[in-house]
Parts: structure tokens; sequence; C-alpha cells
């Protein structure tokens, strides 16, 4: 299963994740 | 080889006419093919026509009746197991795909009656604080893919797109302009101008309880995050009380839609406990920057209304970003909000039910819109924001909690790709018109089969 977010955000919004990375609930995603 | 190669006269001739124009039609016609296969095909509306597209192996996997295969898996792992072997069935399990058994809410593994129940587990309590940033993860599972959305089309793996109106789906063509999305004044709940304090039918409630922080004196709600002041919030696992009703909203409206766009129809969630849901909403609203009980600018509450709910239009400064999470089968399988937003409709696609493992995201072209999913999309404090389950072979139920009418991955031949049927959560909330959600808070999750 997967799940796909598509949001609108500002410009400088910014992923504090890579590509391949475990994550679990609540980690942070990002942030502006 | 050397004497041929240099003592072999060369004989020079014209080729004939036939042949020369043979040629020039084959070189024609494979890159016609070649492109073919990078563009997009359209049909006569100028929408994407969605098919199956990727190696030979792909379509062989294609061809196996998925569906059905995902159904009696999902029977098969719904049996009750004897008692005594359950421990050892799910911890060999967990073994294989790399559950932590210390974190599952039931120490003694023989309160799962199944795998399929063992599978849905949830938590315990707290193990999974949540982050202070504006988005965290709703799941457990590995990213896949993430980045910026450039015309309208979503990157699925390296060089590989897929349209974002597939994946959302499109307004209906003639579809009435929705409701304004702010309520103009209502008499139930007031915001004070410091935003020190709210006052929900009657009772004030600081709003460090309303949207998190320090202990407070006034009343306290389920539903609230309550976090600690060094370690975050917790989990919340709001429970939602009601029941979903659906029920097709205009008749002669939905006799008027093709059948490729599917029905409309309205589920309302109504709460047992009314003061419960406004404080729930209203810790939403402030979290949103909203400001329930102020006067709001019907033009452009609609404007923004009609910018967000299509996720084609971003406000000036903003930008539209995705990220693709996959759930691997030993993951924690439910499903939280990534964020304070408010979820206005859904859309179910019925569809295929693809593995989605990395594997085959490198391979099928489409994957996520050819699956079986549920857009779920909404609003949030910057404009538009959506949420996709996209459910797989072993994974076709995909559950909502606030949506009890939802049925997925059942018996019968699916529609076409891209066929979607819906429902509006405009009753859920009085103060948002939508179905209102803090961080972290639990929103379903995928069940086998």
């Amino acid at each position: 299963s997967t799940i796909v977010l598509v949001f609108e955000a500002p410009e400088d919004f910014e992923f504090s994740v890579h590509a391949g990375q475990k994550v679990r609930v609540g980690q942070r995603l990002g942030d502006i | 080889i050397v004497n041929a190669w240099t003592e072999t006269p060369t004989k020079w001739y014209p080729l004939p006419l036939a042949v020369g124009a043979i040629l020039l039609v084959a070189i024609q016609y494979r890159k016609k093919v070649k492109r073919a296969r990078q563009e997009v095909e359209l049909n006569e509306d100028g929408l994407e026509v969605i098919k199956l597209r990727g190696p030979w192996h792909v379509h062989v996997i294609g061809a196996l009746p998925l569906r059905n295969m995902s159904r009696l898996w999902g029977y098969v792992n719904s049996l009750e197991l004897p008692v005594w072997i359950r421990p050892y069935g799910f911890r060999l399990y967990a073994f294989a795909f790399g559950c932590n058994l210390d974190e599952v809410e039931h120490a003694d593994l023989r309160e799962y009656p199944s795998l399929g129940a063992f599978f849905y587990r949830r938590l315990k309590p707290g193990a999974r604080p949540v982050d202070h940033a504006i988005l965290v993860s709703p799941a457990d599972g590995r990213m896949l893919h993430f980045g910026r959305i450039t015309e309208s089309r979503v990157e699925q793996v390296k060089g590989i797109t897929y349209s974002l109106d597939a994946l959302l789906g499109i307004e209906r063509p003639g579809s009435p302009a929705p409701l304004p999305v702010a309520v103009a004044h209502n008499r139930d709940m007031e915001v004070v101008d410091d935003h020190e304090f709210a006052i929900v039918n009657g009772i004030e409630y600081s709003l460090d309880q309303l949207i998190g922080g320090t202990s407070s004196s006034t009343p306290s709600s389920p539903g609230t995050r309550t976090p600690s002041s060094d370690e975050g919030s917790t989990l919340v696992n709001r429970s939602t009380s009601g029941s979903s009703t659906a029920t097709p909203s205009e008749a002669s409206d939905a006799d008027d839609v093709p059948k490729k766009f599917g029905a409309q129809t309205d589920a309302s969630v109504g709460p047992e406990n009314m003061e419960e849901t406004l404080v729930h909403d209203a810790s939403v609203a402030l979290q949103m920057g909203v400001k329930p009980a102020l006067e709001i600018d019907v033009k452009a509450a609609l404007d923004r209304r009609r910018s967000v709910t299509s996720g084609k239009h971003v406000r000036p400064g903003n930008a539209l970003f995705f990220s693709v999470i996959y759930l691997a089968p030993g993951d924690y399988h439910r499903y939280h909000s990534p964020t304070a937003w408010v979820v206005e409709k859904r859309r179910h696609f019925v569809g295929e039910l693809f593995s989605v493992s990395p594997y085959m995201a490198k391979r099928l072209e489409n994957l996520f819109v050819l699956n079986e999913r549920v857009a779920l999309l909404g609003r949030w404090k910057h404009g538009f924001f959506g949420m996709v389950p996209v459910g797989a072979t072993n994974v076709g139920s995909i559950v909502v909690n606030f949506d009890t009418e939802l049925r997925t991955n059942i018996r019968g031949r699916p529609p076409p790709p891209g066929t979607y049927t819906e429902a509006v959560y405009s009753g859920a909330s009085p103060i948002l018109r939508g179905q209102p959600l803090a961080p972290a808070e639990e929103m379903g999750g995928f069940r086998l089969g």
C-alpha cells in the first residue's frame, strides 16, 4: 500500500527527508 | 580477410526507388511509435487515456485476476486462528517482515484472532511522538519519492510521470459552484481578539488546550493534542462517533453526470457529542490560522475555495508538492493526518490492484492512477491539500474512519480508469464545512483483502 500526498505550500517549503528513508507516523517530513 | 578487404573491387549502383521509399516509411513508423510511447495519449475530450504500459511481464501480471486474488487473500486471513497457534504464528510473521512487537497495543498476541486483525493492529499510546513541523509523516513506511509538481505531472520515479488530474480526478463539467467555505458568524464559537481564549457553547477554553501547549485548568476534552513540555505531542487515536450517510445529492443532477465521471453522493457525518466536536474543530481551525467567528469576505472565500479544491491553481508565492510513502507488509498499516487540515470531499477510484512495491513502481507506468484509491481532498493553512491512500494486491481494503459508507475492493468488473464516485463532507463540521483533522489524528488504514 502507498500514500501519496499532494499539497500546496510556500515555495520555500523544504522536505527534511531523503528518498528511500524509513519514516514513522508523526515524524517531520518538511517545514517552511 | 585482409585480401578480401583490400582487393575486392567496390561497385556502386543505384537502389531501386521503391526500396528507398519503404526504408523511409519504416523510419517514420519507428519514430511515430517511439513518440507515442513517450507522449500522453488524449481522448476526444482532451483527457489522458490511462492504460497499462510497461515491459511484457507487467502485462502478464495485468492479465491475472488481481482483485479476486486480493479478496480471497483477505478472506483467508480473516479466518480465526486457534488460540494456541497465534503467538507462534504472529511472532513468525513479525520475524519475517520486521514488525516490532514491543509497540503493539496488545502485548498478549492471543488477543488477535486472525492474521488480518494482527495486520491492522494499533500501537501503544505514545509509541509515535509527533513533531511540531507543519507536515509530518502520515504512516510508517519508506519515502519513495517527493518533490515539486510541474505542469500538472507527478513524478512516479525518475523519468516516469503521471497526470495530477488522473490521480485526483477532475471536476465534473457543469458542476455547481461550491458553497462558501467560511461560516460568516457562528454564535456557537467566538475567538477573542488576543487569541488567548475561545468560547465554545458558552464554555471558555484556553488556546493552550485547543492547540496544545502548557497545562490548563479549563475543561479537558478528548480529541485534542496534549503534548508534554519536552517530547512533543503523542499519537491521537480519535474514534469518530456517529455514522456517515451517503445519499444522492441531486437525483436530476446525478442523472446528467456522464458515466465516466461517476455519480456524486453526499456523505455527512453526524457527531454524537457536539461540544467535543466543536472543540476539536476549533482546534484544527486555529492551527490552520482560521478565525471561525470573524467575518470573512465571501468572494475571497469562494475564490480560495475554487482554487484549492482542484489543486491546479496555487496562490502567488506557492507551489504544488508531492510525496509518496510506501508501506511494506510488516509496517503499521493505519494512517494518520499529516497536518491540521479539513477534508472536503473524497473520490473513490475503483481500479486494479497491482503491487505498489518499488519494483513495480519502477516498471509499471501510471501505477498510482491504475490502482484502486481514495483521494481525500481539502485544504490546509497554505491552500490545497490532498491525501491519496492507494490500495495494492494484498491490501485492497482502504478504510476511512469518518466515512463508514466507503467500500473498496468489492466484487464486480471495475469501471474504466479515471471513473470515480464522490462524497462531500460538508455536514461533518458546523464550523469548517468539512471533516477537520488534527496533526497525527488517526484517519483510517489498509486491511488485508
